[in-house]
């Protein structure tokens, strides 16, 4: 089954 | 101080629609450009971003940056109150404990005063570099909803791929499995109906079906969907309005 990822492995907080 | 008047509500509560099974609380930002608004979904799988510009607004005035820190389910109970058709302004002082809405009619004989209580939301925002993307595929909003409808009773997960044969969308699960494939197809008398596909490499990837679902409530905001995909990045989907947008990011699923 695939996991799914988070937003925060692409994208830096601000 | 905030003052903005839409000509129709009804922009204002498609994008509401669109977005509140998805966020509940987050700060509408007003700004010289207008209004908006980004808000990552409880799971942190998921964002949207949206922008109604200034051009969009029969008046708009915002003498400096105010943040609406809105409950987005209140705000729907509100905005029930207010006819599609009717012209709707919003008003807020520079530091509000709360939004001001204002529905009038047409005819300019019946006028809606509501009050909505703003809160404190202390939201994180994502920065999101520009992008070029490997494939982008712009389609008709209603057909990229009801595949995405169609493949969610089968499998919890779509696997997304872009080559130059086409855009092809397929799941599996336990009843068994399926797939629609659209193929570049520009209509020149009405492009809002046709299917364009910008290749620049292939592109294949894993999506729950759930979120997509969930975009697609932002169907009414325009005939057409824009996808943008890039190997191991998260998907952008976007609906144009004519002064504005409301654009989705979904992180993929890994490791199939």
């Amino acid at each position: 089954t695939p996991i799914q990822n988070d937003l925060s492995e692409y994208y830096a907080l601000l | 101080m905030l003052e903005a008047r839409l000509e129709q509500s009804s922009v204002l509560k498609k994008v509401v629609d669109a977005i509140k099974d998805l966020v509940q609380d987050c700060n509408f930002d007003c700004n010289d450009s207008g209004i908006q608004l980004q808000a990552m979904d409880n799971s942190h799988v998921a964002l949207v971003a949206m922008h109604l510009k200034t051009e969009g607004f029969a008046l708009y005035r915002c003498d400096r940056n105010i943040a609406l820190g809105i409950n987005l389910v209140s705000l729907q109970k509100v905005l029930r109150a207010a006819q599609n058709e009717d012209v709707m302004t919003l008003k807020a002082e520079d530091s509000p404990d709360a939004l001001s809405l204002v529905f009038e009619n047409s005819e300019n004989d019946r006028i809606s005063e509501y009050d909505l209580k703003l809160m404190d939301i202390d939201q994180e925002h994502l920065g999101i570099p520009e992008t070029e993307y490997g494939a982008t595929v712009k389609m008709p909003s209603a057909e990229f909803q009801r595949i995405c409808r169609d493949l969610s009773l089968l499998s919890e997960s779509v696997a997304i791929e872009a080559t130059k044969e086409g855009i092809k969308f397929s799941c599996t699960g336990d009843i068994g499995k399926g797939a629609v494939t659209l193929r570049q197809n520009p209509n020149v008398e009405k492009p809002e109906l046709g299917t364009t596909i910008e290749l620049q490499e292939p592109v294949a990837l894993t999506f729950s079906l759930k979120y997509l679902v969930n975009f697609c409530k932002a169907s009414g905001l325009s005939n057409t969907v824009t996808i943008s995909l890039s190997n191991e990045v998260p998907l952008l989907i976007e609906y144009e309005m004519e002064h504005g947008y409301v654009r989705f990011y979904l992180a993929p699923k890994i490791g199939d």
